[in-house]
């Protein structure tokens, strides 16, 4: 899971982080 | 009734897909045959154009001071070479952007955030670079690409020009690319191709395959009766649209060869964390 931790974010998360 | 499912499937993913991605491929046609009426775009066809032109390149991850020490003084071949990398620091910053759009897409498939978190991951990680090489096709003639959401037309003469392992990265999707267009796909037909891809139940370290493979079973059913229904003179479409799945794996296999590369020999470059995930142990 750590591997992928921002992939996880992006899955978890409503709308697109803005810190990309 | 089933027919009317798999047409609202359809249109369900093109209208996602026009959400998440901000150009589309008929912009992009119309940008690259002059027939829009926005500005044309700025062509960057050498070292002096992409000087020029690298203030309307996407590059809002880039400090003002790195930008700045151009002006030091630095001889030529040093100026050229920090253009190269500030310029591949930029196509990074859209990719990973691009990759978030991707996600995004990904979770409108219905079904897909009920598939195991461990698997969406999977799927997005070996599909990714395949479904970012099929949104590039359609920005790419025989001559050049649109970069910057259609503002910049780079030359592909230009691109080959770079330095290895620069020069590299692209030509195979600039020969995929003009073979792909051939088969005049619109928006709503790529919506279901990129679908298609994602859900790919033969990914390494799946699982549970089985329920992706019904969803894809489900989005391929889709696909044939929209092509069949939006292209209704172009023969074995369906045939021809699957076949192009082998070549975007070697596609991929190539794309990450160069990025092994660029890694051993460009020690000033780091790739963008989010890149870094799906690269890492990718085939």
């Amino acid at each position: 899971k750590e591997k992928h931790k921002i992939l996880h974010r992006l899955l978890q998360n409503s709308t697109s982080p803005v810190d990309l | 009734p089933e027919a009317a499912d798999l047409r609202v499937l359809a249109k369900h993913l093109y209208e996602s897909y026009l959400k998440n991605f901000p150009l589309t491929k008929a912009k992009a046609r119309a940008i690259l045959s002059g027939k829009t009426s926005d500005n044309a775009p700025f062509v960057i066809h050498d070292m002096k154009s992409l000087a020029e032109g690298e203030q309307f390149i996407n590059c809002r991850q880039l400090p003002r001071q790195e930008q700045r020490r151009t002006s030091m003084g630095l001889i030529q071949s040093e100026l050229q070479s920090e253009l190269e990398l500030r310029f591949f620091r930029s196509c990074q910053s859209r990719s990973a952007e691009a990759v978030s759009e991707v996600t995004e897409f990904a979770k409108s498939i219905p079904g897909f955030v009920n598939l195991d978190l461990n698997d969406q991951v999977t799927l997005l990680k070996y599909g990714m670079i395949e479904v970012l090489i099929i949104m590039m096709s359609p920005l790419m003639n025989k001559d050049g690409t649109l970069i910057s959401y259609g503002q910049i037309f780079m030359t592909r003469e230009f691109i080959k020009s770079l330095r290895k392992p620069f020069g590299e990265i692209m030509e195979p999707k600039f020969e995929f690319s003009v073979k792909f267009n051939m088969l005049e796909l619109d928006d709503s037909d790529m919506a279901l191709f990129l679908a298609v891809i994602i859900l790919s139940g033969d990914r390494p370290g799946l699982l549970n395959v089985k329920p992706i493979e019904v969803l894809q079973e489900n989005v391929l059913h889709s696909m044939e009766l929209h092509l069949k229904m939006n292209h209704p003179d172009s023969l074995q479409l369906f045939a021809k649209v699957l076949q192009k799945m082998t070549d975007l794996r070697q596609l991929v296999a190539h794309h990450v060869q160069v990025m092994q590369l660029m890694k051993e020999t460009e020690i000033d470059m780091c790739l963008h964390p989010l890149l870094q995930e799906i690269m890492k142990d990718l085939y």
